[in-house]
């Protein structure tokens, strides 16, 4: 499945997303990604993300698209 | 290290390459992306396709540069 995680909303999100911003900002150095509007992670990277905040792929899925993170769509 | 393909090269090059051929087509078709010049793979990749190729990534990323098949300065 396709993460697509909406840059211009995680900034503004709330607490617990922050190890997910700071997640995104790493990424996008390593890359040198200047795609201000979005950014695609890897399955891989769902699955440590979810081991880090203490819950599943699934569940966390959910949890960004209800925190309005996630690119619609994706 | 980066590892990025000559795609203008590689489909030239000899018979030892095939896998590296299909290989590339491979990832192109999973990622959709339809750029003919070039295309970065992981360092994963590398270490995956000099086991296919019954060498070492060191000596495979030589025998890629000598084959012309790396993009220049990569
Ligand atoms: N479209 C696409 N291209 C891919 C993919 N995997 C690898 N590449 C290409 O291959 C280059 C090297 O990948 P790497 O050795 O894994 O080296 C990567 C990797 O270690 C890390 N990285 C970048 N993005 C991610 C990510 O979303 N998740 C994780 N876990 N690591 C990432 O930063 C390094 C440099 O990344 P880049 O500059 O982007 O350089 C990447 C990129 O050009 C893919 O699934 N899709
Ligand atoms: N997942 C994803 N990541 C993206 C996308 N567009 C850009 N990026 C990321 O942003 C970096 C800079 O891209 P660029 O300035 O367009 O400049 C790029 C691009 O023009 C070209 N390039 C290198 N490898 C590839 C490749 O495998 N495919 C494509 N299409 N272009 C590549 O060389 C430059 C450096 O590429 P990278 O090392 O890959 O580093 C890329 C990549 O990590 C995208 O649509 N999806
Ligand atoms: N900068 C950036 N843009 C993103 C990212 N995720 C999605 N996009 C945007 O959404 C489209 C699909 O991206 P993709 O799934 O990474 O699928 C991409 C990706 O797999 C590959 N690609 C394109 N440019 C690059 C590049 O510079 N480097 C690498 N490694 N892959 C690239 O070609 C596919 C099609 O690319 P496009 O038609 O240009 O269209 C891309 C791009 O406009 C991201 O993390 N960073
Ligand atoms: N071994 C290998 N597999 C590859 C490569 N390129 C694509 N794939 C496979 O194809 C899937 C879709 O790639 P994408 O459309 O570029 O969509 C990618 C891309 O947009 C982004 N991404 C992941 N890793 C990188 C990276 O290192 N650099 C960049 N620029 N983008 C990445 O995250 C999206 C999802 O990544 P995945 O869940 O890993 O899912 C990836 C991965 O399973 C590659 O060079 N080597």
């Amino acid at each position: 499945r396709s993460i697509v995680i909406d840059l211009t909303k995680v900034d503004g999100s709330g607490e617990r997303w922050r190890g997910l911003r700071r997640y995104c900002e790493s990424i996008q150095l390593q890359r040198g990604d200047y795609n201000r509007q979005l950014l695609s992670i890897r399955g891989d990277d769902l699955r440590a993300l979810a081991i880090i905040l203490e819950t599943s792929p699934d569940s966390l899925v959910d949890e960004l698209r209800d925190a309005g993170v996630l690119v619609e769509g994706s």
